[in-house]
């Protein structure tokens, strides 16, 4: 895991986050709640909530689709290639490309490679840059940072774990192995995978 | 584009190819040839922080700077680090993947980064696991 330059963070006493989407996206309950389950993944390891709020400049975190070129110096450039971005703390722009052909229920069992993207794999992904979690080169790991089309990857890695309880501490309610029992992969210095 | 799952995605609204393919053209690149596209691929490594954002040889030319940028891309994505374009590197950089550099103000925070590769990262001399 890896935290970006001067490992921002979002403040000890800012626990209980706010999320908001671009009203103009005017997306369905059901997309809604493919972030409120990302959200969930992260609040179960860390001391951290999340709670929806209409108030989308108001909110710590505003959620948004675009195409292409929209105003941040970092252009979508349609179907694949780049997914989306995200900011680390406390900007809170979150951006996912509108071009995309995003899939809802992640079940790609029986299907044939194709240019399909699971949005809940992706929204996991950003969240942790939100947090203030880097790329990693753990390939197991959500903040890994590519992923095939056709394919879901939303569960929590050890390494994102680790990396997220070092910023944030862990949720007391957390029953999970204890990551720092774990140890960590130890590189070589060949290159070699 | 929202799908409730994947058969409900029209064949009209997937591509044949997609934004990164044509990278698959320049395997077997190395440092000193000029091959169509290289330029191109120098802006996808400048996007993600492998070039640093004063870089601005974008001709087609496979200089030491590109050689540096796929060794350290290897070696983030725990690939052979050849310093060339070679098949399991290209087929790793056509992925799609989240837009945010890997690479920030010249310092990586994935593996290449860590304090035991920076040697190797930028180096040629092949060195071995012991």
């Amino acid at each position: 895991y890896s935290f970006f330059p001067n490992r921002p963070r979002w403040p000890p006493g800012r626990t209980r986050l706010t999320y908001a989407f671009l009203p103009e996206n005017q997306l369905s309950d059901v997309v809604k709640g493919v972030f409120a389950r990302a959200f969930e993944r992260w609040s179960e390891v860390t001391p951290l909530t999340f709670t929806e709020t209409s108030s989308f400049y108001g909110a710590d975190l505003r959620i948004g689709f675009f195409s292409g070129d929209h105003g941040d110096g970092e252009p979508f450039d349609g179907v694949l290639g780049t997914l989306a971005h995200a900011f680390s703390p406390p900007a809170g722009r979150f951006h996912l490309d509108g071009d995309e052909n995003w899939v809802i229920d992640g079940d790609f069992l029986n299907s044939s490679p194709m240019s399909a993207v699971d949005l809940e794999s992706v929204a996991v992904h950003e969240i942790g840059h939100l947090l203030g979690l880097g790329h990693s080169s753990v390939e197991d790991a959500i903040m890994y940072p590519t992923i095939s089309s056709g394919t879901r990857k939303v569960e929590l890695a050890n390494d994102d774990i680790m990396g997220i309880q070092e910023l944030y501490g862990s949720n007391p309610s957390y029953n999970g192995s204890d990551p720092t029992l774990t140890p960590r992969t130890e590189w070589d210095t060949s290159g070699a995978p | 584009h929202f799908f409730p799952n994947i058969t409900s995605i029209p064949a009209s609204l997937i591509p044949n190819t997609t934004i990164w393919d044509a990278f698959n053209a320049l395997d077997g690149c190395r440092k000193g040839v000029k091959a169509d596209g290289l330029a191109k691929l120098k802006k996808y490594f400048q996007l993600f922080g492998y070039l640093n954002n004063s870089y601005d040889n974008f001709s087609d030319d496979f200089d030491d700077y590109l050689e540096k940028a796929i060794r350290t891309y290897q070696l983030n994505f725990n690939l052979y680090a050849t310093g060339e374009l070679d098949a399991p590197t290209l087929k790793h950089i056509v992925l799609p993947r989240c837009g945010n550099p890997d690479v920030v103000n010249g310092t990586s925070t994935m593996r290449s980064g860590k304090p035991s590769n920076r040697y190797s990262a930028n180096s040629t001399i092949h060195t071995v696991a012991h």
